[in-house]
Formats: structure tokens, sequence, C-alpha cells
């Protein structure tokens, strides 16, 4: 007589049941970014840095120069895009706080 | 004019550090 061997192999059931939950909403990440240009820089501080870059004078242009040409834009607008392009290695001060030149030109 | 060297240096070090 043969030794019984326990019966059926316990169906061992694959857990995987994968649910596809589907696209979550990862929905248009375009947070309106209609007036930022490609460099990630507002229209005033791309139009501050256009202008301290398109000046050839060593010593840069100063505050009253960019006021003059942009002409429309307040002092302290000019004055917050200069503060953000300094921060940002994109110009520095020359011969004293209020004159800029682009670190980009040359 | 050594002044504006410095600065512009350091502006060249700031940008490269953000371009990192």
């Amino acid at each position: 007589s043969k030794p019984q061997v326990g019966g059926a192999v316990p169906a061992g059931k694959p857990t995987g049941s994968v649910s596809f939950g589907g696209m979550a909403s990862m929905g248009g990440g375009y947070s309106g970014a209609s007036d930022l240009v490609n460099n990630g820089l507002s229209p005033s501080q791309n139009q501050v840095l256009s202008l301290i870059k398109s000046c050839p004078d060593p010593q840069g242009i100063s505050i009253q120069d960019l006021k003059m040409r942009l002409s429309g834009m307040s002092i302290a607008v000019i004055k917050q895009a200069v503060e953000f392009l300094s921060n940002e290695g994109h110009i520095f001060s020359t011969i004293d706080e209020d004159h800029f030149r682009s670190t980009d030109n040359d | 004019l050594d002044r504006i060297e410095k600065n512009k240096r350091a502006a060249l070090e700031r940008l490269c550090a953000r371009n990192v």
C-alpha cells in the first residue's frame, strides 16, 4: 500500500492583482507663464538685462540711464530687476552701486 | 577698476553656481 501523500497542492494564488488606476490628473502644468520668457526672467527683468547687455561702456550703465531708456518702468521695478539679475550673476555693479554691466557679453 | 574686476568675478561665480 502506498503512503498517502497529502492531496492537492495548495493553490498558490498569485496576489498580483494589478489595478491600473489610470491616468492620474497630471494635467497641463502650464501655470500662466504667458509673460515669462524662456530664461525664467520677467519681461521687465529681460528688458533691463538686454539694455545692460547693449551698453558697451566699461563702467556699465547707470540706473538713471536705465530709467530714461525704459520710460514707463518705475525706478522701483528697475532696481528690483537689477537686484535680481545681480543675484543671479547676470550683471554686476561697477564703479558704484548704481552702475551695472553684464557678465554675459564678453 | 580693481573693484570692477572683483565684482565681475563674483558675479561670474554666482552665475556658474546657479548653472551647475
